[in-house]
This record gives structure tokens, C-alpha cells and sequence, in this order.
């Protein structure tokens, strides 16, 4: 039987979107809206996690402080540019 | 529900706004509409008013812009950050802004509104169904002449309802052609052009020449946006999809999520991607400009963020066509505002007629098309009479207490028309009459709908043909002929044979024998009153026959035999002794021809 064809996923010029890891989205959307001060999370897990609890009480999202599939859903929803804390 | 630091608030009610550009997304009148409704989603419970202006004094400067756009928060392409704004101050306090690179809609797809066929300027229903097939964008399909169209039903085949899309083949705007279709192929600097380009200009306004050979002819247009088919983001926003395109080989002829994991539409932007690897997203539900705007307004007024999911102020979008406050929303801006005003006591219909907004003339114009070659049945005029206006106008109280009331207190008239012996004045729904006759005495305000009920509020222009005593009333392209108390119209400026270059109508001289010259701006036509038709030929700039008087006049009327050009306050009055047209006069309205204080 012919098997199921698996669809070729293209990286298209310019498409800035497929090349951020979760980590880096996170980092990114983490700093822009007001979560953290500076980009100073990329080794600290615990600064990440408390940053992530923020955002999901803020968002009134489940509090895990996981990077969770709903979080990142969340980060990835269209959305005001104004941060959400800080002036 | 939160307010900013400090609880940033404005320290007046009466709040301004300036819709600064405008994103190609929309219609132009279908973006100020959803501003004025985001407003007035505030409006409606608080004592705020929102009024609209045209300067950089106002509270609240709309805007629209890409990436970096001037305030050091730079948009970020597609989805994503959609718009923002700053809380209320003065400078760029309370400005908002939006992200144009996202589609623009009523967030329930692209808007595209339609000209001649037979459904009124309708816009498109997509998808609709034509011979079967399912159609998401305009097509040629079904025609002849190459002429973009769409159903404004979600099935032609049954419906029958439809009407032609922007496209260049119909028209063109601005440039220097009068509003006439691309001519391909064109030629310029020698090369030849079968589709509109933005070559040769930085600005990335798409134009095609209006003759087969610009480098010789040098007559040109910009090409209408055609947002059915104009990709977002990817690397060639802006452009239109190409179809057929081949993508790994294969040929698509519609937008297609291959080759994409995240479930987005694209298409080519060139007839390869393969070669050329120029894409960008197809259009999708778009975001609801008005949502959006509720939301960012509220920023303007002073609340943050909130984290009731189900609030307008909840910083993810999400589309609803339910009324967008929450309970939360209204008690943050109550925090700030209070509550609305007590209405008024309903008072006896002649008095306090509706205000309305001041809003001078734009300056572009959106250049309508010409008749297009086959459009069909238009379907009868709305026919009149839609109802006796009173025998003259309901008599006014003779001392009013609201100033606006005081035709003293206007600066500018929307138009001016001697009428039955009178000089009528039109301003915002209300008119006042005056008449030598009448020891020089102003009657009113009136309001427009109780004499004339067709009427919108906001006219261009009037005026009384002498000979068949009917009565011509003119706004932007729609005219209406009051024949006593039955009324023709609204009509199309094009059913008087006008073509698409004229905007809106802004005076007339009748001359006598059913002939009216009627003015547009810088130039003027002959109009036959008996055949209602201006000759198409016969126009001709304004200075040519009445020299010395402004260009850029508003409103142009006759008045005891003299002829008026307005312009701001003043006028320049012309006799037409032994047939010389000459400037006898210049004069303020209000003081010099109604002799106010």
C-alpha cells in the first residue's frame, strides 16, 4: 500500500519565525514584555522558571514554571506590544 | 483591572484624535469608521468625548507603520505584536500605533469593497462559489475582457450579485492620467512592462503608464491595491501571488500551506519560487482593526494591562463580534472617568438638532473608475419620494442658547445655494436661511433631514436650476434631485456623466436656459439640466474663465445674479459685466454677506 507522504517542511528566506528555539523564543518574549530586565537568563534555569511563573500568573495561564506546550502557546498568540509589567 | 503608575490620566474630557496615514488594507472610510466605533466603545461609559481632527495638536495621533517607525519600539513583521500605544500625556503620550505589516480587516477576512455590476459597491463575499468552483480572491474567470470581478454573495450561481475589484485594468489613482486604466505592455526606459512595477521610484507605490510608451507620453497612475492577492510578510511584502508559481517542481495555481509546518497560506511572488525563492503569506482572517483599537485606546486612556482573559485589556487577541467590553474593562475606566453623563431630558424636536463632528474636506482623493466596459444592470436608483419634507422648514425658536446654533459661530459652510429666493446655509445636518428681502434677517438653525430627508448630514454643495426649479444637492460622489418633495437619489456622480477623476462636486453657477457650470475643485463643466448630463469635453480650468479667483476653492454659489468663490472664510465675488468676469469684491462670510456682529 502506498505509504503516507510526508510533507517536506521548506525553509523559506526570510522567515524569521521557524529558526528560534522554544528557550530563545521564550527569552526573547520574556524580555520584550517586561518579565526580565535584561537578557540574562541563558544559564540561570531557576531565573527562567520564576520569570515563567510571572508570566503565568500575569496571563492567568496554569503555574508551573515550565516551559509548558499552553505557555508557548501563549507566546506565540498574536498580541499588544505594550509590555505587560514595568512602566 | 490595572492603570498605569501614578494612574496616568487626561485632565479634559473632550479628547482629539488624528488618524495620521492610512494602511492599504482597507477602504479608507471602512478605517475611520472602526476608529470612530473604538472610541465609542469608551465613550459609552464614560463623560468622554472623542472628536476627530487633522494636526499633530491632538491627544491621540493614529498611526501606521513597519519594523522601526519613529518611537524606538520596533514592530515585528506578521502576527506577533500587532499594535501599541502610550498612556495618556502630552508628545507622543496617548499615541497608537499599528503594526502594517499585519492584515488589516473586520477580522473576518479581507475587505474589498466593488465598483459598478449590480450590487452597489457591495464588497466581495469570499470564498464564493462561480460554476462550481470555490473562489478565495477577485477573478477574470467568466470574462472576456480581463477584468478582475467577484461575487457579493457567497454564490454567484444563484445569486447573480456581483461587481469589478481595484484593479489597474479599471483605474488608476493619482499620477497625472485622470484616473484612466494601465495600458500594458508600457514601455519605460526602454524596457517593456506587462503588469504595474515600482521601478524607478523608492517609495515601493506600485504605477504602470497610462499609454503604451511612458519614456515618450510621460502620463502615469498608481495601481489600486489589490488585497485579495497582496502577500504579507515573507520577503516580498506588498507584492501579489503569482499564479501558477512552482514550488519543489510541482505547479500550484492557489496559495498553499506546503512546505510550512506552522499552517500559514503562501504563495510565489514570481512564476518560480524554486529559481527565485520570492514568497510571502496569502491573506488569512486578518486582525479586526477595530478590536485592536478598542483595546490600544484603552492604553490611550489610561488602563494597562489586565489578567481577566475574557476583558478587551487582556494583552492577547482574540476576535468576537460581541460587544468587546468586559465588567472590568468599565470599572477600570470608571476608576479614572467616572461614568457617563446623565442624557438629557428628551426636549421638543425643533430644538437641539444632532452635532456632528467638524471635518473639512480631505485633500486625496480616491480616483473612481470610469464606467467599466460591460457593467451590467445597476438596478434602479433608490427612487424617491422616501417622504414629504414639511412645507417649508419647521420654524425655529427665535433665541438660541447653544452657540453652535449661531451661524455667526461658523467659520466655514459646507455649502451655500440660493434657493426659493433664500441664501441657504448648510453646516453639519443644520442650515440657516437668509434673505435680503426678509430685512436681512438669518432664520434658523433647521435641520437638513426634516426639509430634505434623503439627505445625509454632510453636503459638498446645492443648487436651484432657475428654469425647472429643481434642486441639486452634491456629496462626494452621490448626487440628489428634489423635485418639490420627491426626491431622485441617491445617484452616482458617473450617471451625470462625470468621470472617475471627479471626487465630489463643490459649486455651480446656473447660467440660464437649463445650463449650470458645475465646479470640481480647479476645474468646471457644462451641465445640461434638461438632459442631466455634464459634456465630458467641455471641462476646463477654473482660472481660464474666472481669473483672480482661488484655486483651491470649497464651495462656489450664485447669489443675486453675482457669483461666489469661498475659500477658508472669505469669498471672491464676480460680476460678469459686459461679459468680463471680474473680482469685485472679497469679504468674510459671516460679516460681510450675513452681517454678523
Amino acid at each position: 500500500a502506498p505509504r503516507p507522504h510526508q510533507p517536506t517542511v521548506v525553509v523559506f528566506p526570510g522567515d524569521l519565525g521557524t529558526t528560534l528555539t522554544n528557550k530563545q523564543l521564550a527569552e526573547e518574549y520574556l524580555h520584550r514584555y517586561g518579565y526580565t530586565q535584561v537578557m540574562e537568563l541563558s544559564d540561570d534555569d531557576q531565573a527562567l522558571s520564576r520569570a515563567l511563573r510571572v508570566l503565568q500568573r500575569r496571563l492567568s495561564l496554569p503555574e508551573t514554571g515550565e516551559l509548558d506546550s499552553t505557555t508557548l502557546e501563549a507566546m506565540r498568540a498574536p498580541r499588544c506590544g505594550v509590555p505587560d509589567l514595568g512602566k | 483591572f490595572q492603570t498605569f503608575e501614578g494612574d496616568l490620566k487626561w485632565k479634559h474630557e473632550n479628547i482629539t484624535y488624528w488618524i495620521q496615514n492610512y494602511s492599504e488594507d482597507l477602504p479608507r472610510d471602512v478605517i475611520d469608521d472602526a476608529f470612530a466605533r473604538a472610541f465609542a466603545v469608551w465613550s459609552a461609559v464614560t463623560p468622554l468625548t472623542f472628536t476627530r481632527v487633522y494636526g499633530q495638536e491632538a491627544d491621540i495621533v493614529i498611526q501606521f507603520g513597519v519594523r522601526e517607525h519613529g518611537d524606538g519600539y520596533p514592530f515585528d513583521g506578521k502576527d506577533g505584536l500587532l499594535a501599541h500605544a502610550f498612556p495618556p500625556g502630552p508628545g507622543i503620550q496617548g499615541d497608537s500605533h499599528f503594526d502594517d505589516e499585519e492584515l488589516w480587516s473586520l477580522g473576518k477576512g479581507v475587505v474589498v469593497p466593488t465598483f459598478f455590476g449590480n450590487a452597489d459597491g457591495a464588497p466581495c463575499h469570499f470564498p464564493f462559489t462561480f460554476e462550481g468552483r470555490s473562489y478565495s480572491a477577485c477573478t477574470t474567470d467568466g470574462r472576456s475582457d480581463d477584468q478582475l470581478w467577484c461575487s457579493t454573495t457567497a454564490d454567484f450561481d444563484t445569486d447573480r450579485r456581483f461587481g469589478f475589484c481595484p484593479s489597474e485594468r479599471l483605474y488608476t489613482q493619482h499620477g497625472n492620467s485622470d484616473g484612466k486604466p494601465c495600458v500594458f505592455p508600457f514601455t519605460f526606459e526602454g524596457r517593456s512592462y506587462s503588469a504595474c512595477t515600482t521601478d524607478g521610484r523608492s517609495d515601493g507605490y506600485r504605477w504602470c503608464a497610462t499609454t503604451a510608451n511612458y519614456d515618450q507620453d510621460k502620463l502615469y497612475g498608481f495601481c489600486p491595491t489589490r488585497v485579495d492577492s497582496t502577500v504579507t510578510g515573507g520577503n516580498s511584502a506588498g507584492e501579489l501571488c503569482v499564479f501558477p508559481f512552482i514550488f519543489l517542481g510541482k505547479e500550484y495555481s492557489t496559495c498553499t500551506r506546503d512546505g510550512r509546518n506552522d499552517g500559514h497560506l503562501w504563495c510565489a511572488t514570481t512564476s518560480n519560487f524554486d529559481n527565485d525563492r520570492k514568497w510571502g503569506f496569502c491573506p488569512d482572517q486578518g486582525y479586526s482593526l477595530f478590536l485592536v483599537a478598542a483595546h490600544e485606546f484603552g492604553h490611550a486612556l489610561g488602563l494597562d494591562h489586565t489578567n481577566v482573559p475574557e476583558a478587551l485589556m487582556y494583552p492577547m487577541y482574540s476576535y468576537t463580534e460581541q460587544p468587546p467590553l468586559h465588567e472590568d474593562d468599565v470599572k477600570g475606566i470608571q476608576h479614572l472617568y467616572g461614568g457617563p453623563r446623565p442624557k438629557p431630558e428628551p426636549r421638543p424636536p425643533t430644538t437641539t438638532p444632532e452635532t456632528q463632528p467638524t471635518a473639512p474636506p480631505t485633500v486625496c482623493t480616491t480616483v473612481r473608475p470610469s464606467e467599466g466596459p460591460t457593467t451590467g444592470p445597476t438596478g434602479p436608483p433608490s427612487a424617491g419620494p422616501t417622504g414629504a419634507p414639511t412645507a417649508g422648514p419647521s420654524v425655529a425658536p427665535t433665541a438660541s442658547l447653544d452657540p453652535a446654533e449661531n451661524v455667526c459661530n461658523v467659520d466655514i459652510f459646507d455649502a451655500i445655494a440660493e434657493m426659493g429666493g433664500y441664501l441657504h446655509l448648510f453646516k453639519d445636518g443644520r442650515y440657516w436661511r437668509f434673505s435680503e428681502a426678509q430685512g436681512r434677517r438669518v432664520q434658523g438653525p433647521f435641520r437638513i433631514r426634516d426639509t430634505w430627508p434623503a439627505l445625509p448630514p454632510k453636503l459638498d454643495s446645492a443648487f436651484e436650476e432657475p428654469l425647472t426649479k429643481k434642486m441639486f444637492f452634491f456629496a462626494g460622489r452621490q448626487v440628489w434631485v428634489y423635485t418639490g418633495a420627491s426626491v431622485l437619489g441617491p445617484r452616482r456622480l458617473d450617471k451625470l456623466g462625470f468621470g472617475p477623476e471627479v471626487a465630489e462636486v463643490t459649486g455651480a453657477l446656473p447660467r440660464g436656459a437649463g445650463k449650470v457650470l458645475l465646479f470640481s475643485r480647479q476645474n468646471f463643466w457644462r451641465f445640461d439640466a434638461k438632459s442631466q448630463m455634464v459634456d465630458p469635453k467641455s471641462a476646463s480650468p477654473v482660472d481660464q474663465m474666472f481669473p483672480g479667483v482661488p484655486l483651491n476653492m470649497h464651495d462656489v454659489f450664485q447669489y443675486r445674479d453675482e457669483a461666489y468663490f469661498c475659500q477658508d472664510r472669505f469669498y471672491w465675488r464676480v460680476n460678469s459685466q459686459n461679459e468680463v468676469n471680474q473680482v469685485d469684491e472679497v469679504g468674510y462670510v459671516t460679516y460681510d454677506l450675513l452681517q454678523c456682529p
